[in-house]
């Protein structure tokens, strides 16, 4: 990616890009749809040979031989059987039955992970830049699991099953179905089995917000992504026939358009115009001009699609309340720009006032500075449905207009009919957020090769920032006018920030056994236990825990029933990896409507290694709404190890 | 109906299937297992009924103990009688995000 490293203050040759640290072998597995090994980013210039604990292997298939892989593209295997018994055969004009990326979303993710420097990657010019993965000198091993339809779950799994046995470090998943108890979540389960061999797993949160309770691979063992727009921005002015203007987002980067004729609905075809679905439009009254086109229905890039074939000039893409100011930049086939939800309603009443309206689309092509991060109204949010007791999602990371690479044969706007071929390509998702935590993730592993993964996750959550780059809290697209700001359930501990992760002060650490515990706190019965425990596992005193004594880097406290004075105790152990003799205190943000009181207020560490306890306890005070926000911070000198609370009645 | 057949991912009790097979031949033993319902559950169908047999498409044994197949429902009825069995879930697909 381009930018991002900068974003997330990764600079060569220093802190975690020191030369030191990325030599150090780490493997980055990434389940998804494949990859395009011939990519400039997967290229193996200067790379050592392959690690001798490597067990994974290239496999052949359409268009894909062992000759694809190298030194940095180190394993590559397809997975399509589950998806066949369900789907049909894979139809081999539309995809490769075989690790190679039809659809660009793997071969961009890899990239985004742990893709190779590149100098002067760009899109039509746009996002320019030196791209380089998270921890771009890792070894990459490519798990295609993922088809035209979609991604079975069997295949999902034979995929985590074969790359743990391969030997990744770390497993990047961009993809997930509905939420639902982790002993019917295949992806939970296995990504347990995972974890429990110190495999880091990242997911995607999902891209269901602004809704509550959206968030997706919400198991306490995997670290859960949402996604975030930095301060780079692809603006695009768009002006009305009234002299009113509104700025849109766009990654065409030719010339604007002068003030052509604006149509929409009716004026612009039959039943279906206003969204621009196939064959809507009309030509004789598109030809020319500039179609409004309403979000829904089909795919964004679609619908420019549909414009140009009508022999249209422009499009305006106009968001509705559910998509709300949301500026997702695409690379259409003509000139166009997305408006937000209230600029689109604006461009509506503009046009239904005068009887000949026009528009104009200016390019500013790309432009930093904007307040970031904000968090995407895409991205899904908590409370989490199935694990109350823990806050999810668990941090965020850039996942808004994304360039990484890109496979050779496919088009930046995924249509068919697009010729257009490109080396890197932008867009925009949780999927995106994801691979930039599980590289940083793979650069945590190889400063703190004896850290378990919930150290390293517990270190990415607890030096995560919850301030833009103005010093004010960070705003939510999805928000509502009242509350604009975002929440935990939204950013969970924050965003990323990981030259601070890889010297915590703290870490919040969990053993598989801590997991089990946790999952009996759930009541689940000896034979869901055993899916995890991989046999007997037999649970300690019920009463002797509750959910909340998981010693998660954050807490999520639910009063059940707004009942005053009600008192939840949770206990959390932290061990000191900064330094020897150090002395921490707490500062508590209470929550509104709750009293927090911990003991002991004062930590002092005599050694690294050394695990000291508190505990916390939370009193409701009659909550005036449904949920309130605060934090605990355990500050020492240079550390503050931040965990967040979030509250619900 | 019955003999339709659906793509089931099944736990296995690793404890119990490690003392049933020799190392290396997980797959061979679940195969075995698939055999042994098969053979039941086709006892059980009525004659005109055809029975296809149960499809293997993988073992797991790193991440999760058990494997994927295709079965009908009395071949999965069957399954659940085998000492080890946890759980079946039909297969579903999920999205890229």
């Amino acid at each position: 990616t381009t930018y991002s490293p900068h974003f997330l203050g990764l600079e060569s040759g220093i802190g975690l890009w020191d030369a030191t640290n990325l030599a150090k072998d780490v493997i980055v597995g990434v389940i998804d749809t494949g990859i395009w090994p011939e990519h400039i980013a997967f290229q193996d210039t200067g790379m050592p040979p392959v690690p001798s604990r490597w067990k994974g292997g290239c496999e052949e298939g359409t268009k894909f031989s062992q000759s694809n892989c190298n030194n940095k593209l180190i394993g590559a295997r397809a997975f399509f059987k589950g998806y066949e018994s369900v789907v049909g055969r894979i139809n081999e004009t539309v995809d490769y039955r075989s690790p190679r990326d039809a659809q660009g979303h793997g071969t961009h993710t890899a990239s985004t992970a742990a893709g190779n420097i590149v100098a002067n990657a760009n899109l039509f010019g746009l996002a320019r830049g030196k791209a380089a993965g998270m921890r771009y000198t890792s070894r990459i091993a490519a798990y295609k699991a993922c088809w035209s339809l979609g991604c079975s779950s069997s295949d999902i799994l034979a995929a985590i099953d074969k790359a743990v046995a391969d030997g990744v470090d770390v497993l990047s998943l961009s993809l997930g179905g509905s939420s639902r108890p982790y002993y019917r979540d295949t992806i939970a389960i296995a990504s347990f089995g995972a974890t429990q061999i110190g495999v880091f797993v990242s997911c995607s949160a999902g891209n269901s917000g602004p809704s509550i309770s959206t968030v997706d691979n919400t198991a306490p063992w995997i670290m859960t992504v949402a996604a975030s727009y930095t301060d780079r921005s692809f603006p695009a002015i768009v002006k009305l026939g009234n002299g009113h203007s509104f700025e849109g987002s766009s990654l065409y980067s030719g010339k604007g358009s002068k003030q052509l004729p604006l149509v929409f609905g009716k004026t612009a075809g039959v039943s279906g115009a206003e969204y621009c679905i196939n064959g809507s439009l009309n030509r004789k009254l598109v030809k020319g001009k500039i179609v409004i086109c309403q979000r829904g229905l089909n795919s964004r890039t679609g619908k420019g699609e549909q414009v140009k074939l009508a022999g249209g000039a422009g499009m305006l893409l106009l968001n509705s309340d559910k998509e709300g100011e949301e500026l997702i930049a695409d690379a259409h086939v003509l000139p166009a720009a997305t408006l937000g939800a209230s600029a689109g309603k604006a461009v509506k009443k503009y046009v239904n006032s005068t009887k000949r309206p026009t528009a104009s689309i200016v390019f500013k092509g790309t432009v930093f500075g904007n307040p970031a991060p904000v968090i995407a109204s895409f991205s899904s949010r908590g409370p989490s449905l199935v694990g109350h007791d823990v806050i999810k999602p668990d941090v965020t990371a850039p996942g808004v207009n994304i360039l990484a690479a890109w496979p050779a044969t496919t088009s930046p706007s995924m249509l068919k009919s697009d010729d257009r071929r490109v080396l890197f390509n932008i867009i925009s998702g949780t999927s995106m957020s994801c691979p930039h935590v599980s590289g940083l993730a793979a650069l945590l592993k190889s400063v703190h090769e004896d850290w378990s993964t919930a150290a390293i996750k517990s270190a990415l959550m607890t030096t995560a920032y919850t301030l833009n780059n103005r010093n004010s809290p960070i705003a939510d697209v999805g928000g509502s006018s009242d509350t604009p700001l975002a929440t935990a359930f939204a950013f969970g501990s924050g965003h990323v920030d990981p030259e601070s992760a890889s010297d915590p002060g703290l870490i919040y650490d969990i053993a598989t056994e801590d997991y089990l515990d946790y999952l009996c706190s759930l009541n689940y019965t000896s034979l869901q236990l055993a899916l995890f425990a991989g046999g007997n596992f037999t649970c300690p005193n019920p009463s002797a825990f509750h959910p909340g004594k998981l010693n998660y880097p954050s807490f999520a406290v639910n009063f059940k029933g707004n009942v005053k004075n009600m008192s939840l105790e949770y206990e959390r152990s932290v061990t000191n990896v900064g330094t020897s003799y150090c002395t921490y205190a707490v500062k508590v943000e209470e929550p509104n409507g709750v009293l927090v009181t911990i003991t002991p207020p004062i930590l002092s560490f005599q050694k690294i290694g050394e695990i000291l306890s508190y505990k916390v306890t939370f009193v409701s005070l009659r909550g005036a709404s449904n949920e309130s926000f605060g934090s605990l911070t355990w500050v020492s000198g240079k550390y503050a190890v931040k965990s967040p609370i979030a509250v619900t009645w | 109906s019955i003999g339709k057949q659906t793509t089931y991912v099944i736990h296995m009790d690793k404890s119990k299937i490690a003392a049933n097979h020799s190392p290396g031949s997980v797959r061979q033993f679940y195969e075995a297992v698939i055999d042994s319902i098969n053979k039941f559950s086709s006892q059980q169908e009525d004659q005109e009924q055809e029975t296809t047999p149960p499809q293997i498409l993988y073992a797991y044994e790193n991440a999760i103990s058990g494997f994927s197949a295709k079965l009908s429902t009395k071949q999965l009825k069957s399954l659940e009688t085998v000492d080890g069995f946890l759980s079946a879930t039909p297969d579903e697909l999920l999205t890229l995000h």
